[in-house]
């Protein structure tokens, strides 16, 4: 599914570069659940947004589906963005001026275009009960600022899940959840997982990590270690 | 130092309301450390935003050092903001046109206004030895969206500590960042508090919450339990 070679990222400010990615060599299948961890600036996020097609690397290979990403046309890079890959960003990236249901409904909006599938009446009704599946059923016509941080989490998540992405890449997913809705959104990440969808999520916390099977950690832009999670 | 009687918060959008606080009633002495836990959506961070004075309560009661905060003049809430209380923000409130090194000026510039300590040169020297305490003697230049999530967390820690606060309350300080820098910070605040600053850290996480000495738990809008945490 996923290939990365001799990814590198550096990113340049004034007279100044730093190097976020020195270097990614990594493969993912398939149905996978991979957790990456690591220090705080050791490029996860980085990583992650080329991965989402967010971003371009300096230097090396993405492999996407077998086709390399750098190949992909402005079109095919937009419905890979809004309907391929679901993505849960370490900032949430809600549109303030819009309701938590309207941020939510604007992938399938993208797809409406694309002439994939709902029609118009029925992306709202999608959208609805992918917040309400997240417990926000109360909430959906609140603007992000007044939502806790917890439930703007959990908007941007169920953004991510709406159009029923084969890949999901959530960033830091849990970091303003509480411990008992955190185990309920790991609890869906799981069974999405074990209904065929691979899942790339980066979390600080091993509890989190343990819901994964493989763990990735990366160091100063480097992959530090590739293991599997033992089974529980 | 703090003392909050029958604190309700009501928060109406168009014609719904939602009573995020029920009737809060709260002591907290000088020197403590506090931690604060609860579900998504509980109450936590609109306490957290009363107690800083960035907020009002609907009803309700807010004694601060013993004087009631609703009798306080602009002046003296604007003082109280910048340099008796250091706010970490759960959304880090960095201002996206500046360099972390301003962000961290920020108080510092108020004081010298209100004609407190240091000469203006000085300002930008305690800001740098702010940002190199927590690590990021290389990012100082640095705009928020070029930090890691990670960093634009320490940026704000770094704000709130920098004009040395007799209290500091901490929204999730620790949600973006890996296991050791968040040991790192949280001995940075076990010893600010053995030298006599009171700390009120919300957070989800239980490991964090072990580094205070008590513990408020709240659920839905209340104070559920509030207990010392057992000496480790
Ligand atoms: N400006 C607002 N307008 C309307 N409702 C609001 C506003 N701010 C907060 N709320 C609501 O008040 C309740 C409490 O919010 P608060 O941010 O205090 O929760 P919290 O405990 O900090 O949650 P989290 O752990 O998710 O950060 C939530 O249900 C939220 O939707
Ligand atoms: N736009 C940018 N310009 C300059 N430097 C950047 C930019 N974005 C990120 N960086 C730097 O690249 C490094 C990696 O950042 P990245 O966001 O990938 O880290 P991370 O592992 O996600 O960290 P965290 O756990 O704190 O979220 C950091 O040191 C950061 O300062
Ligand atoms: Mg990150
Ligand atoms: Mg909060």
């Amino acid at each position: 599914l996923i290939e990365v070679r001799g990814l590198k990222k550096i990113y340049t400010t004034g007279d100044v570069s730093v190097e976020a990615l020195k270097g990614i060599n990594l493969s993912i299948s398939n149905d996978e659940f991979v957790a990456v961890m690591g220090a705080s600036g050791s490029g996860k996020s980085t990583f992650m947004n080329i991965l989402g097609c967010l971003d371009s690397p300096t230097e090396g290979e993405y492999y996407l589906e077998g086709s390399p990403v750098n190949s992909f046309s402005k079109d095919k890079l937009a419905e890979i963005r809004n309907s391929t890959i679901g993505f849960v960003f370490q900032g949430f990236n809600l549109l303030s001026r819009t309701t938590a249901l309207d941020n939510v409904e604007l992938p399938l909006l993208y797809s409406l275009e694309s002439a994939k599938s709902s029609k118009k009446q029925d992306t709202k009704k999608i959208a609805k009960r992918a917040l309400e599946n997240l417990g926000l059923s109360d909430r959906i016509h609140h603007y992000p600022n007044q939502l806790s941080g917890g439930q703007q989490q959990r908007v941007a998540i169920a953004r991510a899940l709406v159009s029923q992405p084969s890949l999901i890449l959530a960033d830091e997913p849990t970091g303003n959840l509480d411990s008992r809705t955190s185990v309920e959104i790991m609890a869906v990440f799981q069974k999405l997982n074990e209904q065929g969808i691979s899942i790339v999520l980066v979390t600080h916390e091993m509890d989190i990590a343990q819901y994964a099977k493989r763990i990735v950690e990366f160091r100063d832009g480097h992959i530090l270690r590739d293991h599997m999670v033992p089974r529980q």
